[in-house]
Parts: structure tokens; sequence; C-alpha cells
């Protein structure tokens, strides 16, 4: 049986408002250590991986390993339903035809139930292995979302730049160019404006600004973003949760 | 701009 309780219905909100455009279908696969998921979109280009650990809830029980096939667009417009300060509450048996979210208000006696019907997803599974990027950045991620819808209206493709003093990010449209540069920089009374660079290699890097806009949805997620990149391989995204991510794995554009 | 790659040729299925 799974009971898994969140001290605020905000945390798996922001978590499904940011796949549900990316992917529709998906198996939460709850187990002791949390819950996961990992999903591709439809055009094989954007891989989401998300895990949300134990540790994120206030009270966890997952006793046998449990799948949650889920409609992400049903299952978003549940939890709306609920207040962003409510407890809430995911509760399945352990073979479940269904999955209750229970919303608690903490200022009033108020308790709400909702069950969303679960179905049976056949998706495989990719194996990820751990690499060695060419360089990793990290940045705050409200910089990285503006920056990318900022180039967007430009461009269907960004190219990312990256030397060991400089980040540039790069759109070249019919119409017009932009770029931005970053610098390296640390903020010692904030923390999470910092932008710091580790580099193997440089990288030279394109990208489709459709799926990054959709990666930036998870800015809510997280102060920093973490991209990690290497020329001609898929880069990371990630934006880290209190215990546990939610990455995005994007294929590259290459020149023709 | 430039063609784009699957992400399928990267990750292999387990």
């Amino acid at each position: 049986m799974l009971e898994g309780k969140f001290e605020e219905a905000s945390l798996l909100k922001k978590v499904v408002e940011s796949i549900k455009d990316s992917v529709q279908l998906c198996n939460f696969v709850c187990s002791e250590h949390g819950i996961t998921v990992q999903a591709v979109d439809d055009s094989r280009v954007l891989l989401v991986s998300l895990l949300i650990g134990n540790e994120v809830f206030s009270d966890y029980r997952c006793d046998r390993n449990i799948t949650l096939g889920v409609d992400l667009k049903s299952f978003a417009k549940i939890i709306r339903c609920g207040g962003n300060d409510d407890y809430l509450t995911l509760i399945a048996e352990d073979s479940p035809d269904s999955v209750t979210l229970v919303f608690e208000d903490k200022n009033s006696d108020r308790i709400s139930e909702y069950s969303l019907k679960l179905m049976e997803i056949d998706n495989e599974f990719l194996k990820i292995d751990d690499m060695d990027y060419d360089s990793v950045i990290k940045m705050p991620s409200i910089d990285f979302q503006k920056i990318c819808r900022d180039l967007s209206t430009l461009s269907e493709s960004l190219q990312i730049l990256i030397t060991k003093d400089s980040i540039k990010f790069m759109a070249e449209g019919e119409t017009g160019n932009g770029s931005v540069i970053l610098k390296p920089r640390t903020d010692i009374d904030k923390p999470e404006q910092s932008i710091t660079v580790k580099l193997n290699n440089a990288v030279n890097s394109t990208f489709g600004l459709k799926y990054i806009a959709d990666i930036v949805k998870g800015t809510s997620l997280s102060n920093q973003i973490v991209i990690k990149i290497s020329n001609r391989t898929p880069a990371l995204f990630e934006y880290k949760l209190q215990s546990g991510y939610l990455r995005f794995y994007l294929a590259p554009k290459f020149e023709d | 701009k430039g063609k784009q790659s699957s992400i399928m040729n990267f990750f292999g299925t387990r």
C-alpha cells in the first residue's frame, strides 16, 4: 500500500504542471525510496525523469512497489482542486485501479477527497548511464527561462556556446538575430543568483526551442537550473527538489 | 535550421 503525505499540495501541483505538456501518459512508480517517473514525449526528442524522494513527504510508506499509470491531463485537473497550502495525501492499494488524493485545509476541518482512475501504460524504460559532460553550468532558473522565451521570438533553435569564462545563447531567425552572454559570477549574499561554469571541453550545441519552452515550465521548482552538455549528445536540464529532481534530457539538433 | 535528432538514438531500452 502507498500512503504519501505532502506538507503542501503545491509541490506535486508544480511537478505535474511542469511535465504535463511534455508527456501525457506516464507511470508513477512508487517504492520505499519515493516516486519516480520516466517518460519520453511523442516526438521522441525529450525525456522526462522525475524523482520525488521519500524525504520530500512528511509521511511516507510504500511496502511494495506500486505502479500508477496516470493520464497527466486528468491528474492536473484534480490537483488544481486542492489549495496550494493544503496537506495532500496520495493513497493507493497494492494493485490499484485508482489513486486517491486527499486534500486537508490547514485552517479549517475541510477534507476533500478525489480519486483518479488509473491506466495500463506500456512504455519502454530507457537506460541512462551516468556521463561525463563537456560542461556543467548552474544559473538562476528564472534567467534561463527569460533568455529562452526572449530568443524564441526570433528562431526555432537555440545555440548554446560555452567556454571557460562565458555562456552564450544565440538565436538566428529570418527576421533577425539575438544573443545573450553570461559570465560566471558568485553572489555571496544571494547564492541562488550565482552563475557557475565547469568546463572540460568547449561546447557548441543547438536545441529546438519548442522543447526548451516545455522544459522551463519547471522553473518554479528550483531557484537554479543545472545544465549538463556535451557536444553531439543529449543535454541534461535539471531542477533539484529538496530530495530528488526533475530532469529533462533533450536530444540536440545537428547541422544538415 | 539543423536536423532534430531523437533521444532514442542515444539511450537504449533496458
